[in-house]
């Protein structure tokens, strides 16, 4: 149970950032 | 008030100093009453022994999980992130537990972005093009216009 | 129920009670260390003493009442000790929200709104290509207009040079001269019938 909520919220943290980049990255493209 | 560095350090310390007073040295002496009788110097030195020895190692330990979880600087920085919400009075957001929801918002100042981006370029396009038809009509109209002389000419000729 | 303390593993990285149970289980396993010591030396000095009657089983006796002793005195102060760490120092008071969560607070955005914001993207990228293909096709036609323009001007020019050519050989209006020239090879004809009558 420790671990699950240690990676749930791990990925709370990091994968924002992380899908953002490639949201970023396709707006970036299109706008290019 | 005092920052959490300072809480975690008074709470633990308490904590030995009451375990301390806790595991007395009567309460000590009590239990090994026998070997107290026989040798009261060395129980006295061994129970001494016994305190500062569990004291360092609990002192040790904790410096332990302090580095390893890099205590010292995550409660800065909680002690900072708390002073800059002392203004905040109701309950701030919290992960819904959905991970699709709550990575949308994420998106949005990004995407707010974009729509503003896109609008720009949308809007230069458009003026762009409205010069564009404005030459393309007035080209229309010039070729009219040659097309009338010329039937004119024509005309004239036949 | 437990309180997974989430929030407070997100920032931390752990979770403040596996914390707080390595620390009571670090201290635990020290304090019974201790105790096995205590009671080694104990067990050892009585060895040096001739004809002493306290047994080990004895002295274990003593080592598990003292060691029962601060056990009990142990966890009653560990667990106030993790109920203030887990209240003051492990968490996260409600109104605080981590930086990496500013965002939600900025743009609490509903699923409906952000359905539309998409929705809004998307309608202006289809403009905008509507708008792209519309300009070149404005641009192909001033391309054509270009050459059209330019065959239309060059049969203007044609036309100016026949009327400067008329010009050149004195016949300034081309209709009155053609008028004259065919009044003239209509004398002509005359003239010449005239000479062939005569002429038999």
């Amino acid at each position: 149970f420790d671990e699950l909520i240690v990676e749930t919220t791990t990925k709370r943290k990091q994968w924002p950032k992380k899908i953002l980049m490639y949201a970023i990255q396709t707006m970036k493209a299109e706008q290019e | 008030a005092p920052g959490r560095v300072q809480v975690f350090a008074t709470v633990v310390d308490t904590f030995l100093e009451k375990l301390v007073a806790a595991g007395s040295y009567q309460r000590f002496a009590n239990c090994y009453r026998g070997f107290y009788k026989l040798q009261p110097e060395m129980t006295r030195s061994i129970y001494d022994q016994f305190i500062s020895q569990l004291q360092a190692s609990i002192k040790e330990e904790i410096q332990e999980v302090k580095d390893e979880g890099n205590l010292e600087m995550l409660f800065n920085s909680l002690d900072k992130i708390v002073e800059e919400a002392k203004n905040r009075e109701e309950p701030a957001w919290r992960p819904s537990g959905i991970p699709e929801e709550d990575v949308r918002s994420a998106m949005v100042p990004y995407l707010l972005k974009h729509r503003s981006y896109l609008r720009k370029v949308l809007k230069e396009k458009e003026e762009e093009n409205k010069k564009v038809a404005e030459s393309v009509l007035a080209g229309r109209e010039r070729i009219a216009e040659l097309q009338r002389l010329i039937q004119a000419r024509k005309h004239a000729w036949q | 129920s437990v309180n997974p303390m989430a929030y407070e593993a997100q920032f931390f990285g752990f979770t403040p009670q596996t914390c707080m149970l390595r620390v009571y289980t670090a201290f635990q396993d020290y304090l019974f260390d201790m105790m096995l010591v205590v009671e080694s030396v104990i067990l050892k000095k009585l060895g040096g003493i001739p004809g002493c009657e306290l047994s080990p089983f004895r002295i274990r006796k003593s080592t598990e009442k003292f060691l029962l002793f601060m056990k009990e005195h142990f966890d009653k102060l560990f667990s106030k000790m993790e109920a203030v760490l887990l209240q003051l120092v492990l968490n996260i008071p409600e109104n605080v929200l981590l930086p990496e969560d500013e965002v939600h607070e900025q743009y609490p955005y509903s699923k409906e709104q952000l359905q539309a914001l998409q929705d809004e993207i998307h309608q202006l990228q289809q403009q905008y290509r509507a708008e792209a293909s519309a300009g070149q096709a404005l641009r192909a036609e001033l391309e054509e207009q270009k050459a059209a323009q330019a065959e239309l001007e060059k049969i203007l020019q044609w036309f100016d040079g026949l009327e400067n050519i008329c010009r050149e050989h004195g016949t300034g209006d081309f209709k009155e001269s053609f008028a004259f020239l065919t009044q003239n090879s209509k004398k002509l004809q005359d003239v010449l019938k005239d000479v062939e009558e005569k002429s038999k």
